[in-house]
């Protein structure tokens, strides 16, 4: 563990208890994208069945149940609770992710396991791992989408994704501390990749959040 | 033991 590693998770947590904390301020779920709680959802699901094979440490694992119940309860928030369910404008929320996200993620990991493992070392949850990897580096996509469609970006949702973002951030300062001071390290470049790509996706967003917060106005996205 | 990127991270 190290400062970057855990300042990201924290920035990770924090950010999932800002958007819980604005569903239940706002009791509205306007510019909130269910979408990419549901990626999230079966990110975490799929890279977290290690669980039940191998203990990393007491942190590790509440974490990982704890990001899992989480974003089932902000999932729940915005589709079953009233009165933020009515709140939510499916409508508006309508990336497709099945065949966006899911898929193409699910056929990229069978490929790169495959080639990476061969048939004598394929494992279904080293499979799952390596999707969930992918998927999560574009999981944030819907939530983007729906932000464009709102233009208006409430204070908290964007606090929300900016600590969203800073999770991705911190987590490559982690990987340059480890690479750099830790023995036994190995590279695992589809995480890299995935990582980078993940907090690129961000950094329009980053610009016009710390635009706004310059200017103390109100915070827009342009057209 | 190895350890490698992202397998005992979150």
């Amino acid at each position: 563990m190290n400062i970057f590693r855990l300042a990201g998770d924290m920035s990770h947590v924090f950010s999932i208890l800002v958007l819980l904390l604005r569903l239940r301020v706002a009791k509205n779920a306007q510019g909130i994208s269910v979408r990419t709680h549901e990626l999230f959802l079966i990110v975490f699901l799929t890279r977290y069945l290690d669980l039940f094979t191998t203990f990393y440490s007491l942190y590790n694992s509440i974490m990982k149940i704890l990001y899992i119940v989480s974003t089932a309860s902000i999932i729940y928030t915005i589709k079953f609770q009233e009165p933020i369910k009515s709140t939510y404008d499916k409508s508006q929320d309508s990336f497709l992710y099945w065949q966006f996200a899911v898929a193409p993620c699910a056929v990229l990991a069978s490929v790169t396991h495959l080639i990476g493992s061969g048939i004598s070392g394929f494992s279904f949850i080293e499979l799952l791992w390596t999707f969930s990897i992918y998927l999560e580096s574009i999981a944030i996509l819907p939530q983007l989408i729906v932000l464009q469609r709102y233009r208006e970006v409430e204070n908290l949702t964007g606090n929300y994704i900016f600590f969203m973002g800073a999770y991705r951030f911190l987590y490559i300062l982690n990987w340059i501390y480890r690479a750099n001071f830790e023995a036994h390290y190995q590279h695992h470049w589809v995480v890299y990749i995935c990582g980078v790509l993940q907090t690129l996706l961000y950094v329009d967003f980053f610009y016009y959040y710390f635009k706004s917060k310059k200017s103390g106005g109100r915070f827009t996205l342009p057209t | 033991a190895k350890v490698t990127a992202g397998k005992d991270e979150l």
